[in-house]
């Protein structure tokens, strides 16, 4: 899932 | 991870940290507004939904927690604590911040990667945190003379933002799966613009040495 980058962020 | 990630999220980690300082040991949060401790502890409520369903990294879920504990440890000492409280500056901290609520989700309702619950309440997090600082700023502008402390506090807030956007510029052409999140992008870059001002100000006291003032 290509958006689901950014949820490894904080 | 990058080095840029991990540094903004220290600086990010060191904020927190300067501020339940200066609140345990100094037993005083004169300065701080509690509007935006409030919205910091709903920004990361609403974005941490995921902490017990999805496991990214030990790092990851360690650190959502110390965010999680440390804004409601926050909001605790500011409301609860009978010294801490008495220093609390109420009159001054007067930003009607529930009025970036409902814009807020109401923006994320209407713009969102994906229409389900979780990525809304992640959008939403994201567009109150790109605001979340302006009653703090508010406050400061009003009290004008700012402690160290509390000083430091919203640099390091600022440092924190200015390095994940070096971050997803970073990501964008490290990455080759990395896609665009102008949601993301655009927030973060509202969020730090918002701090150019103060950093002006932070930056120049520094310098020359001396308490930081802001203009009235």
């Amino acid at each position: 899932d290509a958006d689901d980058s950014l949820k490894d962020e904080l | 991870m990058n080095i840029f990630r991990l540094a903004g999220d220290m600086t990010h980690l060191m904020s927190v940290l300067v501020l339940l300082l200066k609140i345990h040991t100094i037993k005083s949060c004169a300065g701080i507004s509690l509007k935006t401790q409030e919205l910091y502890a709903l920004v990361f409520a609403a974005r941490y939904l995921d902490i017990f369903t999805h496991y990214y990294s030990l790092y990851n879920t360690v650190m959502k927690l110390i965010f999680l504990g440390s804004s409601f440890s926050i909001l605790w000492y500011m409301k609860r604590h009978k010294v801490v409280r008495r220093s609390y500056d109420k009159d001054q901290d007067t930003f009607r911040h529930h009025f970036l609520v409902l814009p807020c989700l109401v923006l994320a309702l209407l713009i969102n990667e994906k229409f389900t619950f979780k990525e809304v309440m992640w959008t939403f997090s994201i567009y109150l945190e790109a605001v979340a600082i302006l009653p703090q700023l508010v406050l400061l502008q009003r009290t004008r003379n700012v402690d160290n402390l509390t000083g430091q506090y919203v640099f390091l807030l600022g440092a924190y933002r200015g390095l994940y956007i070096i971050n997803w510029i970073y990501r964008y052409f490290a990455e080759p799966t990395y896609s665009t999140h102008w949601i993301t992008w655009i927030s973060g870059l509202l969020q730090t613009l918002l701090y150019a001002d103060f950093f002006y100000y932070y930056i120049n006291s520094v310098k020359n040495n001396v308490r930081l003032q802001l203009p009235a």
